[in-house]
């Protein structure tokens, strides 16, 4: 799990069976003390879990978790992307913006222009066990070791690593770089579950290498593909190239794909399935 | 009971609006404050690193 926080933005991303929504109303306060009384935007998100009964309120479904948001975020809305019966995945959003709409709400307040902003995240479930097996205490003493040896340090060179090898397994690992930009590795690695999540906010002006090296590193089965983009960011003008490049050739097979326009993000949706597993 | 870990995560990022104040930072919340709202969410910090922009904490789970 991982906590990021600049200037005017905080990021929570837990795994197991954690409950971040529990810490919003202290997170508020603490904000609002440091001198943020007000959300600008918000955004929660997951894939379907696994095992949705092992979780603990109120994440032990969406219908709750949006009940919960709702409480704190009036005009929020939550979407879910992919198959609902199969694999998909769920958004919360808030966006001030959307308030501003509504003169009953807020009125006479400057509109702010927003910094450029981007997310990629790529879920991988059913990995090479190979791969995999460096993942475990009893492979490598540190962390580091499993960084070098799965070429975790290769994918965005710039970024300063700070990584931990969980006992009898499992791997978390944050990179920043000097452009206040971030990436986040975390790695299930058993057989019978296993899991990983890349994140990064780098902006590129396309992430279809990335998305490439990523997947060459860890070899999944399948993935999803999530791509957020606000209208200042280089990404958002070409999401549509990776909609429409990226499984050709390749052998992936894309099972799904959503496209969403949002009053600022637009946001790009997308599974694959190896095609021969 | 058969050993099952939840590796799926749940993504929380929020905003705020800018401050009047140049001062203001979320950065400047303490350590401390950091642990207790995050014995809420059932994991503790167990590494950071930050620079100029960013504070970066791993956590367990």
């Amino acid at each position: 799990s991982s906590m990021f926080v600049s200037k005017r933005r905080w990021i929570l991303k837990t795994c197991g069976t954690t409950t971040p929504l529990k810490c919003l109303g202290q997170l508020l306060k603490l904000a609002e003390a440091n001198g943020y009384n007000v959300v600008a935007d918000l955004f929660y998100s997951r894939k379907n879990f696994t095992r949705p009964e092992a979780q603990r309120t109120p994440h032990q479904g969406f219908t709750e978790e949006v009940t919960y948001l709702d409480s704190v975020f009036p005009n929020g809305r939550s979407y879910c992307l992919g198959s609902m019966n199969l694999e998909c995945w769920y958004l919360y959003t808030f966006s001030r913006s959307d308030i501003k709409i509504s003169p009953k709400l807020i009125t006479d307040e400057k509109i702010v222009d927003s910094d450029p902003d981007q997310t990629i995240e790529i879920l991988m479930q059913d990995l090479d066990p190979e791969t995999m097996s460096v993942f475990y205490k009893n492979k490598f003493d540190n962390a580091n070791g499993a960084t070098v040896k799965s070429g975790i340090d290769t994918i965005l060179p710039s970024m300063h690593i700070d990584d931990f090898l969980f006992d009898p397994c499992g791997y978390s690992m944050n990179g920043i770089n000097d452009k206040g930009e971030y990436m986040t590795i975390h790695i299930t690695p058993e057989n019978q579950f296993s899991y990983v999540s890349f994140e990064t906010n780098v902006a590129l002006s396309n992430y279809r290498k990335l998305i490439n090296q990523v997947i060459n590193t860890f070899k999944p089965g399948k993935f999803i593909v999530t791509i957020f983009a606000n209208k200042c960011s280089l990404a958002y003008e070409t999401m549509k190239e990776l909609e429409v490049e990226y499984s050709k050739g390749s052998h992936w097979k894309r099972t799904d794909m959503q496209c969403c326009n949002f009053p600022s993000y637009n946001l790009l949706f997308a599974q694959y399935s190896h095609a021969e597993k | 009971s058969e050993h099952f870990f939840e590796g799926v995560e749940k993504l929380l990022e929020i905003w705020f609006e800018e401050s009047s104040n140049s001062d203001d930072d979320l950065r400047n919340i303490s350590r401390a404050d950091w642990e207790n709202v995050l014995s809420n969410v059932n994991c503790e910090i167990i590494s950071t690193s930050k620079n100029d922009i960013i504070d970066a904490f791993v956590l367990s789970e």
